[in-house]
């Protein structure tokens, strides 16, 4: 989700 | 991942092998600023204490791991090691950290995406470093002989933002959950602070002269 994408940046 | 994102993340790997190769092998950190690297060293581990929670990927935790370390360590080096510490332009990086620090951990506390431990930080750590590159280039300003990897270290920083926001457009059109606006926002602004920098970097490799900013 949404949530997983903002942590997969760094 | 895409390619922009792919090339942001290494062109910020770059910036961080120039400055290392620069203490570690020229011992020497003339013209870089104290006060921007303990603040990264700061965005790092408030962004990553996701590292204990999730796992995105290898890639993720490997990266995650490498600007953590690399940003303590350049911290060490330049208040601990006894011949690196000594080039630092200690009289010129005067910028003070809770000029910065305080409003972004107020703004955190009033503009994040939920109200928890991790996601204040999170939005803290995003506004910080946007604004982190400040006392190093008020430092480059004061700086008569900038060298040219500090020059290409901020150089390097400046594109990885580029990039990121490349990757941003990228994601909104291919990915319609993926809105970040928090980070949308701080990157577009992190990127602005770099302009000024940026023209000046580019006529002096055009021109083929030292890199000077104007005070």
């Amino acid at each position: 989700d949404s949530e997983d994408a903002k942590h997969d940046e760094l | 991942m895409n390619v922009f994102r792919l090339a942001g993340d290494m062109t910020h790997l770059l910036s961080v092998v120039v400055l290392l190769l620069k203490i570690h092998t020229i011992k020497s950190c003339a013209g870089i600023s104290l006060k921007t690297q303990e603040l990264y060293a700061v965005v790092f581990a408030a962004r990553y204490l996701d590292l204990f929670v999730h796992f995105v990927s290898l890639y993720n935790t490997v990266m995650k791991l490498v600007f953590l370390a690399s940003s303590f360590s350049i911290v060490w080096y330049m208040k601990r090691h006894k011949i690196v510490r000594r080039t630092y332009d200690k009289d010129h990086d005067t910028f003070r950290h809770y000029v910065l620090v305080l409003p972004c951990l107020l703004l955190a506390l009033l503009i994040n995406e939920k109200f928890t431990f991790r996601e204040v930080m999170w939005a803290f750590s995003i506004y910080l470093e946007a604004v982190a590159i400040f006392p190093q280039l008020v430092l480059l300003q004061r700086t008569r002989n900038i060298d040219n990897l500090t020059g290409q270290y901020v150089f390097f920083l400046g594109a990885y933002r580029v990039l990121y926001i490349l990757n941003w457009i990228y994601r909104y059109f291919t990915e319609p959950h993926f809105v970040h606006w928090i980070s949308w926002v701080a990157g577009i602004v992190q990127t602005l602070l770099y302009a000024d920098f940026f023209y000046y970097y580019i006529m002096s490799w055009k021109n083929n002269v030292k890199l000077e900013l104007p005070a």
